[in-house]
């Protein structure tokens, strides 16, 4: 399995 | 001048522990309604947001927005030094380049003071979307820590899978497979050690337990922790801090390859 980011969800602000 | 004083140094000790494994150096955000850390781990995995309120201080003073950016090996460091049972308060002037720790004994014949360097962080502040959970599970929050750490002799992986009639935590591994099942609680005597689920649509999502781990340095800031989750979205673990605020987990799920 492959372990996804924060940033992939969640944007900058 | 920002000024936040603790009647017990205890709350921010345990906050420190809480938080010092999975990074390094953060900016805690002090405005008038009280402090704010957001953090992402140096692999951008997880993400830690604090709220310490105002209200919470037995002294809380904030005349100007600050950010201080600290280094939180040092400030643990400073905070070990502090008896359980002391008064910690944090001050820093406006623009200062450092922070200060006063550590007062109960009867005051005690008071040392520490001041730490400030750090320049320049770091990212992420927006995190208001989500509708479809399952949240309450349960007791030593529960939860020992689950983590036993299942973690099996893999580096924990499936949690939330039901109507419960929730299971998996793992599996070169020495075998592992399952723990928990029941909703249909009545208990003290309500900390209930298992309370609500679920709108049942979910399973795969977490890498390391991480779950390091967020169960957070057991001793409450006795029950909170489990949202969706599919596909982040898992939420969050510890309220009595009278104070509270401290959420951000733990993005693994996806099949």
């Amino acid at each position: 399995m492959a372990q996804t980011t924060i940033t992939t969800f969640f944007n900058s602000r | 001048m920002f000024e936040a004083r603790l009647l017990r140094s205890s709350i921010l000790k345990k906050v420190l522990e809480a938080i010092k494994d999975l990074l390094t150096q953060a900016t805690f955000d002090c405005d008038d309604n009280g402090i704010q850390l957001q953090a992402m781990d140096n692999s951008h995995v997880s993400l830690v947001s604090l709220t310490l309120r105002a209200d919470g201080f037995d002294k809380y003073r904030c005349d100007r927005n600050i950010s201080l950016g600290m280094n939180l090996s040092s400030m643990s460091k400073i905070l070990k030094c502090a008896g359980d049972k002391d008064t910690v308060t944090m001050k820093a002037q406006d623009n200062a380049d450092t922070v200060t720790f006063v550590f007062e004994s109960p009867n005051q014949e005690k008071v040392s003071d520490y001041e730490m360097k400030l750090m320049n962080l320049d770091l990212e502040h992420l927006g995190i979307p208001e989500t509708e959970y479809s399952c949240t599970i309450r349960l007791s929050s030593a529960e939860f820590a020992r689950i983590c750490r036993d299942l973690s002799q099996f893999g580096e992986s924990i499936v949690i899978s939330c039901t109507k009639e419960g929730v299971r935590f998996s793992a599996s591994g070169d020495i075998g497979s592992a399952n723990i099942a928990l029941a909703q609680t249909a009545s208990v005597d003290k309500e900390e050690e209930a298992v309370v689920i609500e679920m709108e649509e049942p979910v399973t999502l795969t977490f890498a337990c390391q991480y779950l781990n390091y967020f169960t340095k957070a057991t001793s800031l409450s006795p029950q922790v909170q489990l949202s989750m969706s599919a596909d979205v982040p898992l939420v673990v969050e510890y309220r801090i009595p009278d104070i605020g509270h401290i959420r987990y951000y733990l993005a799920p693994k996806i099949d390859d």
